[in-house]
């Protein structure tokens, strides 16, 4: 699509429709939205994150990925339309749909709800990456001779011919090889020869490193409607556990409020089960204290795929929980 | 192209701690080439295992043996992938 405009957001895009979206989308705001090339991937494929910035040099910063988890589309679906929610930054520039649906919000009067997003970005920058595992998107695609629409892992080669890929949330330097992990490369959980083997995870840790002024990380996965916080490595609380669970439960209920989805809340090691190497128990071991991980709207009945009319419904109940901790991280400097 | 004819996912919720050590077992033992979508055992949250047709009989065996209550969530997962071909041919023409 030529504008944003017209992009059907209520449909599952290939990797380059939504690199072309994101070109789009810069292209249409250059003034607050640019694309940053992280690196690339194993099969060569650039990895893109969208920048929001009002300006200012290395704010303080807030991280969102999608899609570590390949087969999870509803995840990636759902940040190309969070994506188009950041420039809208007058009520008259909103889609007249959208505008009657922020007006009805507000009649809620669920105040938390309705800090605007244009404070966020005058304190904060935010780093948007849609495809956080573009050969894995792109493998589980259709194409001439492929179909492998429940693939989940990264494309890199590994001890076992037969089994190639790796489990990218399994792959970081967060606890790495401990339990809750596989080592057996046919393994869906299968979390690589050593931390960081994987140059996908290698690349967005760097860039995270390398700026040095990270306040939230945010990964967007889609199963089983869960919001959760560190640690998944071990059932120990984290020290800003108490927190972290009241952000992530008022959190839930903005998500809550606008279609009834009901979340579950906690700890990941407590909430679905131990996992080392997890990229929000890295973030948060480097003292990005707001780490959270979503589970999107999913109950598994259609097997990873929502059906495509739930797409926007997803992506604006996520909204509102990113919102509300955006917002509250912004007021919480640290 | 890899086909899924015949596969099912199970949605298992165990009871027990003894349910809880069987899957475990389960998850360490034979290959039957089980895809766990979500891992993990807990008595609080079911389990979805997506089951090559090839060890359907052998699992729900186990199961069954074991007294672990399972469903299935989804009876052919190639019918549903069909389905989604077919939404996507029509979303593209779109």
């Amino acid at each position: 699509e030529r504008k944003t405009k017209s992009f059907n957001f209520a449909a599952y895009h290939d990797l380059e429709t939504i690199y072309s979206f994101m070109d789009t989308l810069v292209a249409s705001h250059p003034d607050l939205i640019s694309k940053v090339k992280i690196g690339s991937t194993y099969e060569n494929r650039p990895m893109f994150a969208l920048k929001f910035s009002t300006g200012g040099e290395k704010k303080p910063a807030i991280w969102i990925d999608a899609g570590i988890h390949a087969r999870e589309w509803v995840s990636h679906a759902s940040a190309v339309w969070i994506a188009d929610r950041w420039h809208c930054r007058k009520e008259d520039e909103l889609p007249i749909a959208l505008r009657f649906e922020r007006l009805t919000y507000i009649a809620t009067d669920f105040k938390e709800n309705r800090a605007p997003v244009p404070s966020v970005l005058s304190q904060m920058d935010i780093f948007l990456m849609i495809v956080a595992n573009p050969d894995g998107y792109v493998f589980s695609h259709i194409s001439p001779r492929e179909f492998h629409r429940l693939w989940r892992k990264s494309r890199s080669v590994t001890s076992n011919p037969n089994c190639p890929g790796v489990d990218l949330n399994r792959n970081w330097d967060a606890e790495f090889s401990g339990p809750g992990a596989s080592d057996d490369p046919c393994g869906e959980d299968y979390r690589g020869p050593s931390a960081q083997s994987e140059i996908e995870v290698k690349n967005i840790a760097d860039f995270i490193t390398s700026h040095g002024n990270f306040k939230s990380f945010m990964t967007l996965h889609a199963y089983s409607q869960l919001l959760m916080y560190p640690y998944a490595y071990n059932g120990s609380n984290a020290p800003d556990q108490p927190e972290l669970h009241d952000v992530a439960t008022q959190a839930s209920k903005a998500l809550n409020s606008w279609h009834g989805t009901i979340y579950k809340v906690g700890s990941i090691f407590h909430t679905i089960e131990q996992a080392s190497g997890a990229s929000v128990d890295w973030a948060y071991q480097r003292g990005i204290k707001y780490s959270f991980a979503f589970e999107l709207r999913d109950t598994g009945e259609y097997g990873f795929l929502l059906p495509s009319d739930q797409i926007v419904s997803t992506a604006r109940e996520t909204w509102f929980a990113l919102r509300y901790i955006m917002q509250y991280v912004s007021d919480h400097p640290y | 192209e890899e086909l899924f004819n015949g596969d099912q996912v199970l949605r298992i919720q165990a009871e027990t701690e003894d349910h809880i050590q069987v899957l475990k077992e389960l998850e360490k033992g034979v290959d039957w080439g089980l895809d766990y979508w979500t891992h993990g055992f807990s008595t609080e949250r079911p389990v979805d295992i997506r089951v090559p047709h090839d060890s359907l009989y052998a699992i729900k065996d186990f199961l069954m043996e074991n007294n672990i209550p399972f469903t299935v969530l989804i009876n052919n997962v190639q019918e549903l992938l069909d389905r989604e071909r077919a939404e996507m041919v029509s979303n593209a023409e779109i």
